[in-house]
């Protein structure tokens, strides 16, 4: 199963903070401005 | 048929070369073609044409029952096991799969009747700290497959392959009825411009709902006899939904305690920053036209959840989930193996689109569906059935339902960050 999250946030501000292949936990940080 | 094949005689004739030479042109044309059109193939409509495509093993498990397999897959799972079988059966699972047994609630495996239970297991309830700063947090375990950002309206399944985000979440084009959808109700759905998307999707407008004005899909002022017949109509028809493709009702799951609801409610409209009386003086200067709001753009991720992961999904941030859509499709693996082969995967299977806001506009989480665990559980939906017996529908169709009586004030299911919200089942 796979889950896909799809956001608007602000360009210049947001950025992911994982990388792909990365293992991520529930309530894991993914994403900051 | 033996002396046919060992006395008839063979005669070699020779081909003229310009025959040969043609043959080679007409292969290397269609070769050009089918490279030309590898990443989008549109209809006379201009809407993309979702069709399997792929190496030949994307085309034999095409050809395989994927949806019957996964039902039957579910009911081997569902039988109660022998209670001294249990915790034998499930530690061998467990190992198999890399299952931590430390941190599922309850932890004695004999309280799981069968394996289907031990999948969609509870954790304990400091399993997993949520990060208190983090503006977006994981909804489920997993590993991240890719991330990015969406260009041209195309989200990418891996480098150099990409799908529809349209076709993700289902989108219709200016004055074309939506795809696949049954006549008769063809206008109950809505239809919008091709870089509208956002607008059905709440990114706009979404600040209207917020403060209680018009709905984004009809925009005349709500009226209290309106309102009731919605309301009648939505009941009638939560409960024919399989049958009514397109249609919109509210799923709503009715709220007992009104003051713990608004205290909740409250809660998540905190936490997304809302402030009514700003909200209404941008939403007018702007007049709900534009798709994205200056200066952000959509971003999207993509979490794969193994076979051995705590298989239920929590709320990725704070947001209001205004409606969803449940698109009946096939059910491929979608592990990483299949996720480079298959075109189209994600939009391809099965899945349950739930679309919102959060503070900084449009936001939509897409669990989608796979061979053994088709059936997704949304918790405060209980109108949906996902995985059920009957016909397929053509790709694209969906149906919808609201969620507007959820929440009196943010006008959707209000969720805050790491609030369990469904999961995936096995079959």
């Amino acid at each position: 199963s796979t889950i896909v999250l799809v956001f608007e946030a602000p360009s210049d501000e947001f950025e992911f903070t994982i990388k792909a292949g990365d293992k991520v936990k529930v309530g894991q940080r993914l994403g900051d401005l | 048929l033996i002396n046919a094949w060992t006395q008839t005689p063979t005669k070699w004739y020779p081909l003229p070369i310009a025959v040969g030479a043609i043959l080679l042109v007409a292969i290397q044309y269609r070769k050009k073609r089918k490279g030309s059109s590898k990443q989008v193939e549109l209809d006379d409509d201009g809407i993309e044409i979702i069709k399997l495509q792929g190496p030949w093993q994307v085309h034999v498990l095409g050809a395989l029952p994927l949806r019957n397999m996964s039902r039957i897959w579910g009911y081997l799972n569902s039988l109660e096991l022998p209670i001294w079988f249990r915790p034998i059966g499930l530690r061998i699972y467990a190992t198999a799969f890399g299952c931590n047994l430390d941190e599922i609630e309850p932890a004695d495996l004999r309280a799981y009747a069968s394996l289907g239970d031990f999948f969609y297991r509870k954790l304990k309830q400091d399993a997993r700290p949520v990060d208190p700063d983090a503006i977006l947090v994981s909804p489920a375990d997993g590993r991240i497959l890719h991330f990015g950002t969406v260009q041209d309206l195309r989200v990418e399944q891996v480098k150099g392959m990409s799908y529809s985000l349209d076709a993700l979440l289902g989108v219709e084009r200016p004055g074309t009825p939506p795809p696949h959808v049954a006549p008769s109700h063809r206008d109950k759905m809505p239809v919008v411009d091709d870089h509208e998307f956002a607008n059905v999707n709440g990114i706009e407008y979404s600040l209207n709902q917020l403060i209680g004005l018009s709905s984004p899909i009809d925009s005349t002022p709500p009226t209290p006899s309106r309102e009731r017949s919605e309301r009648e109509s939505s009941v009638a028809a939560a409960t024919d939904l399989p049958k009514k493709f397109g249609d919109r009702i509210d799923a709503s799951v009715p709220q007992k305690d009104l003051q713990e609801t608004l205290a909740h409610d409250a809660s998540v409209a905190l936490s997304m920053g809302v402030q009514p009386a700003l909200e209404r003086k941008r939403s007018s200067i702007s007049g709900g036209a534009s798709s994205v709001r200056p200066g952000n753009s959509l971003y999207f991720t993509v979490i794969y959840l193994a076979p051995g992961d705590y298989h239920r999904f929590h709320s990725p941030t704070a947001w209001v989930v205004e409606k969803r859509r449940h698109f009946v499709g096939e059910l491929f693996s979608v592990s990483p193996y299949m996720a480079k082969r298959l075109q189209n995967l994600f939009v391809l299977n099965e899945r349950v689109a739930l679309l919102g806001k959060w503070r900084y506009g449009f936001f939509g989480m897409v669990p989608v569906g796979a061979t053994n665990v088709g059936s997704i559980k949304i918790n405060f939906d209980q109108a949906l059935r996902t995985n059920v017996r009957g016909p397929s529908p053509p790709p694209g169709t969906y149906s919808e339902a609201v969620y507007s009586a959820a929440s009196p004030i943010l006008n959707g299911q209000p969720l805050l960050t790491a609030q369990e919200m469904g999961g995936f089942c096995l079959g």
